[in-house]
């Protein structure tokens, strides 16, 4: 289960 | 945020105003891709579409509206300004970019982190990035010698990547879970690309020496 992760990288 | 990828957005953001540099203090586009500008623009334009949704962190929306406003502003420079415009190797810079601009958007479509529209669109951008320098380093290899400051962007524009390659290694040891699949792949085959130009612009600092890259 691929968990969401936030966009935090550029 | 780590020291791995704070030194790759600094070394990004290094090329990008490299390149500010020589187009203005030299009045000239001589020897940049306009086509590799582009799929910048569009790089930025489709992976940072969460820039009004989601709020990381002042840095992460300064950095992205950097990233869009230089590329908008160094393609409008290579299409509109009339003294940048003249010097621009229309006859050499003849990569295919719609191809590839179709080819990463299909497999974005099948190769996503998620069916979402805002994800396809960034995994079409994370494609895009790593083959959108092929039509600059083709440009490099047909007009022989190379200028410092254009050599100088294409090497800081190469190395960023590599710093977030040590991040996304560094992310992967420390952080549970952390799994980006679609980036690091992308990132490695993107890094893997600079790899003669690296070497050639070893050779040519080595040996204080022009920098050529074979045709």
């Amino acid at each position: 289960e691929v968990v969401e992760q936030p966009k935090d990288e550029l | 945020m780590n020291i791995f990828r704070l030194a790759g957005d600094m070394t990004h953001l290094l090329s990008i105003i490299v390149l500010l540099l020589k187009i203005y203090a030299t009045k000239s586009c001589s020897g940049v891709s306009r086509k590799t500008q582009e799929l910048y623009a569009i790089v930025f334009l489709a992976r940072y579409l969460d820039l009004f949704t989601d709020f990381i962190s002042v840095y992460n929306s300064f950095m992205k509206v950097v990233f869009i406003a230089s590329s908008l502003a160094i393609v409008w420079c290579m299409r509109v300004h009339p003294m940048v415009r003249r010097s621009y190797d229309k006859e050499l810079d003849t990569f295919r970019h719609y191809f590839l601009i179709a080819a990463c958007f299909l497999l974005a479509l099948v190769l996503h982190e998620k069916f979402t529209f805002q994800e396809v669109f960034w995994a079409f951008s994370i494609y895009l990035e790593a083959v959108a320098i092929l039509p600059q380093l083709v440009l490099l290899q047909r007009s022989g010698n190379v200028d410092n400051l254009t050599g100088q962007y294409v090497f800081f524009l190469g190395a960023y990547r590599g710093f977030y390659i040590l991040n996304w290694i560094y992310r992967y040891l420390t952080e549970p879970r952390f799994t980006r699949w679609i980036a690091c792949v992308s990132g490695v085959v993107q890094t893997a690309l600079y790899a003669d130009f690296f070497y050639y612009y070893f050779i040519s600092w080595k040996n204080n020496s022009k920098l050529k890259l074979p045709a």
